[in-house]
């Protein structure tokens, strides 16, 4: 039930927010 | 009778002394100059000043040096703490600091509320929680009606919003962020933990030891 989502957590999910990628070679 | 010479080492502009950016944040002088091997592949990406320009931190981040990110944009202009459109090496340094695994909660609760708060007024309004939502989907295969989109922003905004005046401030956002703390996984790396491993080479190089 995708209404049940958390904004938040749906956004956290962002490419751009996982900054690990920096780091990887 | 023998000499010694030492050649000095070069660096680029920005460069900040690794024992001071150390003291300022929760990075080891090592681990700092660990970090400045990254920060030298980066910033030499494509322009060669030795300066994270938009593009090369793209490019980083995607392998795409074109591609336009909503959240890439927020954190670039949080890392460019001197907003002058770039990032140079103490601004990188301590902005990823943040994402220490032993850098305190509340840095990472008040970082990830700057970022989200993207009109700068303080708070997170409902209507840049619903852009920030559409460019998530943009980005994703999700496709979601606009009805769905605006129930998903109102019931985050019904649980967040405790004051019930249609702005999430930091307090309540800290209380939301207790509640829910996965929304604070993507503010830790737990790369930083060992980046002295991930890049060995300045071992070699090390001015300092800690």
């Amino acid at each position: 039930r995708p209404a049940a989502m958390n904004a938040f957590e749906l956004i956290s999910t962002s490419q751009g927010l996982n900054l690990g990628s920096l780091f990887e070679k | 009778m023998g000499c010694v010479c030492v050649k000095p080492v070069k660096h680029t502009p920005g460069y900040e002394d690794p024992v001071i950016l150390a003291s300022e944040t929760t990075f080891t002088v090592s681990e700092v100059e660990a970090l400045y091997e990254l920060f030298k592949k980066i910033s030499h990406s494509i322009i060669k000043d030795g300066l994270i320009h938009k593009e090369e931190f793209q490019l980083a981040l995607f392998r795409n040096s074109n591609k336009k990110n909503l959240f890439a944009d927020r954190v670039f202009d949080l890392f460019d703490a001197k907003r002058n459109g770039v990032i140079d090496f103490g601004e990188f340094v301590r902005s990823l600091s943040i994402f220490h695994p032993d850098t305190e909660k509340t840095e990472k609760i008040s970082f990830a509320f700057r970022l989200y708060d993207l009109r700068h007024t303080g708070f997170i309004e409902p209507d840049e929680l619903k852009e920030m939502v559409l460019a998530l989907l943009n980005e994703s295969d999700l496709c979601l009606s606009d009805d769905v989109v605006q129930q998903i922003v109102d019931k985050t905004f019904a649980e967040a919003d405790k004051k019930g005046d249609g702005k999430i401030d930091p307090d309540e956002w800290k209380e939301f962020v207790v509640q829910n703390p996965s929304l604070l996984k993507n503010m830790t790396l737990p790369y930083l933990k060992d980046i002295t491993m991930a890049f060995p080479s300045f071992v070699m190089k090390s001015e300092v030891n800690d």
